[in-house]
């Protein structure tokens, strides 16, 4: 039974690519086999996993306009059971391409049915926005991770978020289970971000995991192409609460 | 004469937003007269300004579909010179609606000709990604500001937002003078910020402005809706930052 889990907000630089790739490395490394799947035409989490764009003879978007098959598409990664379905800046295009398409929203969940038996947990990274990309990562969710950044703007960030979460769950995938909020970026000798944990907490109650990922600058800083915590330092902050978020979510388990 | 300068990255959470409105509000202090443009649906300077968005008769996406004229859509805001043109999140249905109209990356640059004569800058604020909203940013623009954020993928950002760049002055609008790049989030402490300085300079020279913009968590956290610093703390780093930013871009004034 595979459980696919989408990592999305409207809102940038929250820390969507970061969870992504560092939940994806600490389930494969909990030996889950595992697909990432990089629907950002930024391609962070493809470049983050050491991928060299120009070399990628396809990638997600090849697969979502019907132009490549999966199986020349999967990458392997530098950790044994994760693999990942990388993108390019092309990516960008399918906002206008598959306008006309019949259920343009349900194009990614088509695809990742094709896939399924596979994969423990299909992981998918979204971009900054709510388009036809976003969408698509959403209805095709078994579950969704929402990070939420300890900063201004953060609160409305959210609320956008739930709004369109529960018009997709309506219309486009009722068998989605709501979004799981992860605070990130957290600080505790900040006073907002011990004022949004507790803002959270009172108002969504038991969907905020109780792992909450702390600013790491030591290792970000020195990964300086985002790859796994986990690769980098073991003993790191970062890693240890990806590990913590990870046992999190296994034991959402697929009978959630 | 009208200088408009558009804050754009594709990247999210650089501090797009954290720059419009901070930069807007020191050259409306400077007695410059300001308009800010928020063409991002999220409407974080909309929120960081004070408005209240459910009060909002008209908005960006009214004046982009020609549903309303921008004499009853510019609102006042806490700072006498600074002006704005709220955004909602019906911003995010502009990319569908206008996909059939002729000329559509110049709607707002149409929009912001008929309102040129009233001020002296106008800055537009845009949401993280390459989509409609961006270009029309891009297109109505005489001078970019692209916001660096000392992180990982920083670089990879800036090359994918320097390439739409080239394209939109060679396609859609030749008199744009290319992107100033604005280095945020700046921690001298942290090795990867420096270096990423150095890079920057090394390969952008003169492009790259002499402000650095400084972490500053106090104000930031303390102004949980990201309004302007000068207005919460005259003497905070992130305030005096922004002051030399406006000082610089005084400089460039409308006949670089
Ligand atoms: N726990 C953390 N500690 C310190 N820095 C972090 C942490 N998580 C993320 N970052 C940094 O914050 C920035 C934004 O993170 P990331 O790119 O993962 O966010 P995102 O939501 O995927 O962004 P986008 O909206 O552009 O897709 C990056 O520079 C990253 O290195
Ligand atoms: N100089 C600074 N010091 C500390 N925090 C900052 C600074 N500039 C911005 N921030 C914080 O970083 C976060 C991102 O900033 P901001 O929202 O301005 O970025 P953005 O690029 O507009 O994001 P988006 O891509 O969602 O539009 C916010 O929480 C903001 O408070
Ligand atoms: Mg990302
Ligand atoms: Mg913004």
């Amino acid at each position: 039974m595979t459980v696919v889990i989408s990592v999305v907000s409207q809102k940038g630089g929250v820390g969507k690519t970061t969870t992504a790739v560092n939940l994806a490395s600490a389930l494969a490394v909990s030996e889950r086999s595992v697909l990432l799947v990089d629907m950002d035409p930024q391609g962070n989490a493809t470049s983050g996993l050491g991928m060299d764009k120009k070399r990628l003879l396809s990638s997600v978007y090849d697969l979502m306009t019907g132009q490549a098959e999966p199986g020349q598409t999967v990458q392997n990664t530098p950790i044994r059971f994760l693999k990942l379905l990388p993108a390019k800046m092309d990516l960008y295009r399918t906002e206008f391409e598959l306008t006309a398409t019949a259920h343009k929203e349900r194009v990614l969940a088509r695809l990742l049915n094709r896939l399924k038996g596979g994969y423990d947990y299909i992981l998918v990274d979204s971009p900054p926005s709510l388009g036809l990309l976003t969408f698509n990562a959403v209805t095709a969710a078994d579950a969704l991770v929402i990070p939420v950044q300890c900063g201004c703007y953060s609160l409305e960030a959210v609320e956008q978020m739930m709004h369109v979460v529960r018009v997709i769950q309506q219309r486009l995938n009722p068998g989605l289970i709501a979004g799981r909020l992860l605070v990130t970026l957290f600080d505790p000798q900040v006073p907002l971000c011990t004022e949004l944990v507790d803002t959270l907490r009172g108002r969504f109650g038991e969907t905020v995991f109780d792992t909450l990922i702390a600013r790491d600058e030591t290792l970000t800083q020195a990964g300086k192409y985002g790859g796994p915590a986990l690769l980098q330092d073991l003993d790191a902050p970062l890693t240890r609460d990806y590990f913590q978020l990870a046992r999190e979510v296994l034991k959402m388990g697929p009978e959630e």
